[in-house]
């Protein structure tokens, strides 16, 4: 899940 | 972007402006642990490497932005500025004791095997106990300033609100991290018993006292 990685959160 | 992350983000900016500024009025940093706040500081550039790497948005480069110069800047009051104010005597807690466990943690158990993603992991760790010497400061002294308990509140509800965010992306859009998650519910375990005192004393205007 490329989703995970790319961390959006602060 | 929901309501708990952008009260989460808010609360924990709230924080560290009011640590800045009462550090700044008072021209005194007593209370506050440099050991904590160092930690602070590694977790953010350890965290916001990906700024270089990842564009998100806006509002996510100007907030890591803020975190990382505030670190440094709350850094350089303590270090330099206030030196002299700076309770050192009071701020022992060994911090390799956080560290090297965020450290080992981050190798063993991660997304990805990759330089990025190892340090975003320590960083995911660390935050997890970083107000420990901090906590182990006011446990020491057995007190803190309204103003200390004010911060250390802000900053807890952050990671409070974060969990209630990912309760929301996880029914919303399916999207769940369970490294974040854990160490955010480890996070925001450490500050129960802070949150408790700061509750039934702070806010009826008592001075926050640890019960003898």
């Amino acid at each position: 899940n490329r989703n995970t990685r790319l961390h959006d959160e602060l | 972007m929901n309501i708990f992350r952008l009260i989460g983000d808010l609360s924990h900016l709230f924080a560290i402006i009011i640590l800045l500024l009462k550090i700044w009025k008072t021209r005194s940093c007593a209370g506050i642990s440099g050991r904590s706040q160092i930690l602070f500081a590694l977790v953010f550039c350890t965290r916001y490497l990906d700024l270089f790497t990842h564009y998100i948005s806006l509002y996510n480069s100007l907030m890591k932005i803020f975190y990382l110069t505030s670190s440094f800047g709350t850094i350089y009051l303590m270090f330099f500025k206030f030196k002299a104010t700076y309770d050192r005597n009071h701020d022992t807690f060994r911090v390799e004791f956080l560290l090297i466990p965020s450290a080992v943690l981050a190798l063993l158990i991660n997304h990805e095997f990759d330089v990025l993603e190892i340090l975003w992991t320590f960083s995911i760790y660390l935050e997890s106990v970083a107000i420990l010497p901090q906590l182990f400061m006011v446990s020491k002294t057995g007190e803190a300033e309204s103003i200390t308990s004010h911060y250390l509140f802000a900053l807890g509800a952050y990671r409070g609100f974060y969990i209630l965010n990912w309760i929301y992306r996880y029914y919303s859009e399916g999207f769940y991290d369970l490294i974040a998650i854990l160490a955010g519910i480890v996070q925001t375990v450490l500050y129960c018993d802070f949150f408790y005192l700061y509750i039934t004393k702070v806010l009826k205007g008592q001075k926050f006292s640890l019960p003898a």
